[in-house]
């Protein structure tokens, strides 16, 4: 279960978004899911970087074209979770 | 919506009108210009990374969507300038549309060989659920007149204050055995309360496995989904498995419908035996489809379930 510590150790947030973000026009809750493995496990990554060096910049430049924009991120050990506008 | 980032790979999940294929040309370039990652492999300019899945169930109003997720022949069409070794499923009934759709691509098998590494063992449950119970729903708005005090801090943020306490309320952070008490694995959790109403959630456990919940409680169109790549029966060391985390997950929505896919690479997978059996354990509901495909190196399960 969470404790409310949860609520101050993001990553990345954007508040400006978070406090104009309205859902008056939501209709469609059903999602598109898209997974791509680059490598079938991290070990097999034969370049110094991963995705994960990839900057927040490049995600939201690559969200914009999807429509989305980042709410807030958290970076964990082994992976970043992005919540999103939508 | 949420975006899930590895070293390895990454998961995109987005709602309403969004255009979430049309990240593909500019990822793959951003990967190559990075990364030096280049899987640019056919003379055309398709790509061949290790493996793609795309998913989808049908939209509830598809005529509003944008461009090419109109329909799934085009989306299939746009993944195939991508990639060449796709292929296509349509899972359930076709009539009613209330089907779900997949594609995925062979798996690139060099890659593996190649650097003899043990591949990823995989697991992937999804329970997409609709018509949900009104008192159920009602849960996830929050309306313009919720009272809550102003922030008390620059960085408080009212979204995440409210994503917070609904997760608290509906209990959905004691989906898995998780808690201090009978389990030290990492915990994390970022959640937003949409205004006047909505929920997105994604928690993370033992630093590399997620779940992740979003929810459009409108009366009409309401919605909720769950997903979770978490290998609920190791994790837990045999005390629980996908259909506790399913029975947990329909107590909370009680939706009048709902569909329910999982991949696993295993077909001894605890989990996917149980849930075979799943039916006889959900004496509400009745079943509308069952189905079992094998696809290449995964087993998927599908069943669509209509309360009687």
């Amino acid at each position: 279960t969470v404790t409310i510590k949860e609520l101050t150790n993001h990553n990345y947030i954007d508040h400006e978004l978070s406090a104009t973000l309205d859902s008056t026009d939501a209709f469609e809750g059903p999602e598109k899911l898209l997974e791509i493995w680059f490598f079938p496990h991290k070990d097999a990554i034969t370049t110094e970087k991963t995705l994960r060096d990839i900057v927040m910049a490049r995600w939201i430049e690559i969200l914009k074209l999807v429509k989305c924009e980042v709410l807030s991120m958290k970076k964990t050990k082994e992976l970043d979770a992005f919540l999103l506008s939508e | 919506s949420s975006l899930f980032v590895f070293d390895h790979k990454l998961t995109l999940k987005t709602c309403g009108t969004t255009t979430t294929l049309f990240c593909l040309a500019r990822l793959f370039q951003i990967i190559e210009q990075e990364l030096s990652w280049d899987f640019q492999t056919t003379a055309s300019g398709k790509y061949k990374p290790f493996k793609v899945f795309y998913s989808r169930r049908c939209f509830l109003f598809p005529c509003k969507q944008a461009a090419i997720h109109q329909n799934w022949t085009d989306e299939v069409d746009y993944l195939n300038r991508f990639f060449d070794n796709g292929t296509s499923y349509s899972v359930g009934r076709n009539d009613k549309s209330n089907h779900w759709n997949l594609y995925v691509t062979e798996t690139d098998r060099a890659t593996s060989e190649e650097t003899d590494c043990i591949e990823d063992d995989d697991e992937t449950f999804e329970v997409l659920m609709t018509e949900l119970d009104p008192e159920c729903a009602d849960k996830f708005v929050c309306g313009p007149d919720t009272s809550t005090a102003a922030p008390a801090e620059l960085n408080e943020d009212k979204g995440h204050n409210l994503g917070y306490q609904m997760t608290k309320k509906t209990k959905l952070d004691d989906i898995y055995l998780n808690s201090s008490q009978d389990s030290n694995l990492s915990f994390h959790h970022d959640a937003f309360a949409f205004t006047p109403c909505g929920y997105s959630s994604n928690m993370v456990l033992d630093e590399k496995y997620y779940y992740t919940l979003h929810v459009t409680p409108e009366k009409g169109w309401s919605y909720a989904s769950f997903e979770s790549n978490i290998p609920v029966f190791d994790l837990s060391q045999g005390k629980q498995d996908n259909l506790d985390v399913l029975l947990h997950i329909l107590n909370v929505f009680q939706p009048r419908e709902f569909s329910m896919t999982f991949f696993t690479k295993n077909s001894e997978n605890p989990s996917f035996k149980k849930l075979l059996r799943i039916d006889e354990s959900l004496s509400e509901y009745i079943t509308l489809d069952k189905i079992v495909y094998d696809l290449d190196d995964y087993h998927l399960f599908y069943m669509k379930l209509q309360k009687k």
